[in-house]
């Protein structure tokens, strides 16, 4: 890992050997664990710290489920590196991974992420062939079972905002549900997107407050609040339906209704000049202001069980 | 590899719901060639609408023509996407030497 650039964007195969070398350089505390395979057939590999313990309470983090944002298969990256090399060092993260393991999800849609680089820098969606429709591909965060269908996504192919036929469609995503349940324990789930600069909770598909509202906007809060202290960023937060619109099937209203409390979904910093097109020199300082926040979420996981 | 030449985001700031409603019309199931970045969503939200070269003609003039403001975000996205790439091969041969 000492020669890897944290610091510059990655093709999918150098963000899969990198895995192997954390794997390696560390190999008491970081596996990979494939969790299923992707429409092209990609394999979906999940880095899991443990420190032992069997079924220990956990905390899922996904990057780069809508593959152009390429700021957050980054951040995945530089986030595993400091985790792995933080255990022993770093008293907030050796506390967590000696009682809880933590899973991080890289590479969400490694189809679209290997067709940003190939084909379409700009492609958002899954790669799978949509019957009767020209058009590719499903938005795997309007594919959840979770209020599937409704306000804010598409019934239409060609949409950026595709549903799909039916939840969970998508074998990335039905690889994250089959995971997450047939795990059972899992106490957080955070899923990274970028550009709005906003740390969202549930309910992304309906107004009503969520049962937990006031405890997630509470962490919500000293999250961001956190993370402006590194470069004074401000984010807004919120819950998504409320912050920016009703969006039905998403990731973390999915894990909400699954029983996940901790549930959000970050986006990254927008800096107003260039959306997707974040340049790498932003990479680290954009991790490095996300972490304080990625704590805070997962530090207040670890002293409220449930 | 497809291109982006001349290619321009547009941040647009809508006024009113009006607008917002107005921006809606503009996504990618009755314009499939424009993409928006970040969707028209509640007051105070700005949107980012990706337009290609041979249609921002067109899609200024129904942003000027309904008074929506907006400014370049993106003056040519080949140009970004150029140097992305450029940077991404100064890193590989940096590491490789």
């Amino acid at each position: 890992t000492s020669t890897f650039d944290f610091g510059s964007y990655h093709t999918l195969d150098e963000i899969y050997d990198w895995m192997n070398t954390l794997v390696h350089d560390h190999p008491t505390l970081v596996s990979k664990v494939q969790i299923g395979q992707s429409y092209e057939s990609r394999p979906l590999y999940v880095l899991k710290f443990s420190t032992g313990g069997s079924n220990r309470s956990a905390i899922w983090l996904d990057t780069g489920i809508h593959s152009r944002e390429w700021i957050t298969q980054a951040v995945g990256v530089w986030t595993a590196n400091k985790i792995a090399t933080g255990y022993g060092q770093d008293p907030s993260i050796t506390a967590i991974l000696d009682s809880m393991d933590v899973f991080i999800e890289i590479i969400a849609n490694p189809d679209g992420f290997a067709f940003t680089h190939s084909t379409d820098r700009m492609w958002r969606k899954t790669r799978s062939i949509n019957a009767g429709s020209h058009c590719i591909g499903v938005d795997p965060n309007r594919n959840w079972d979770a209020g599937f269908g409704g306000s804010g996504s598409s019934s239409n192919p060609c949409s950026e905002l595709y549903r799909g036929p039916y939840a969970h469609s998508e074998g990335e995503v039905q690889a994250i549900v089959d995971f997450i349940c047939g795990h059972g324990n899992v106490k957080a789930v955070i899923s990274i997107h970028s550009y709005s600069q906003m740390l969202l909770f549930p309910y992304g598909y309906k107004t009503a407050p969520a049962p937990n509202h006031q405890e997630l906007n509470e962490l919500a809060k000293k999250a961001v609040s956190d993370l402006a202290t590194i470069f004074g960023t401000k984010y807004t937060y919120g819950s998504i339906a409320e912050t920016i619109y009703v969006a039905a099937g998403t990731t973390v209203d999915w894990a909400y209704k699954n029983g996940v409390k901790y549930s959000f979904t970050f986006e990254l910093r927008d800096t107003g000049h260039y959306g997707f097109l974040l340049p790498s020199n932003q990479i680290i300082p954009t991790a490095t202001e996300t972490w304080p926040a990625l704590l805070d979420i997962m530090i207040h996981v670890l002293e409220h069980p449930y | 590899k497809k291109t982006f030449v001349g290619d321009q985001v547009l941040h647009i700031t809508p006024r009113d719901e009006e607008q917002i409603t107005l921006l809606r019309l503009l996504d990618d199931q009755t314009h499939p060639e424009v993409n928006y970045w970040r969707h028209p969503s509640i007051l105070g939200h700005p949107a980012d609408l990706l337009v290609p070269s041979s249609r921002l003609q067109e899609i200024k003039g129904f942003l000027d023509s309904h008074n929506i403001s907006y400014s370049t975000m993106i003056e040519d996205v080949q140009k970004l996407l150029d140097e992305e790439m450029k940077t991404m091969i100064k890193s590989r041969r940096t590491r490789s030497s």
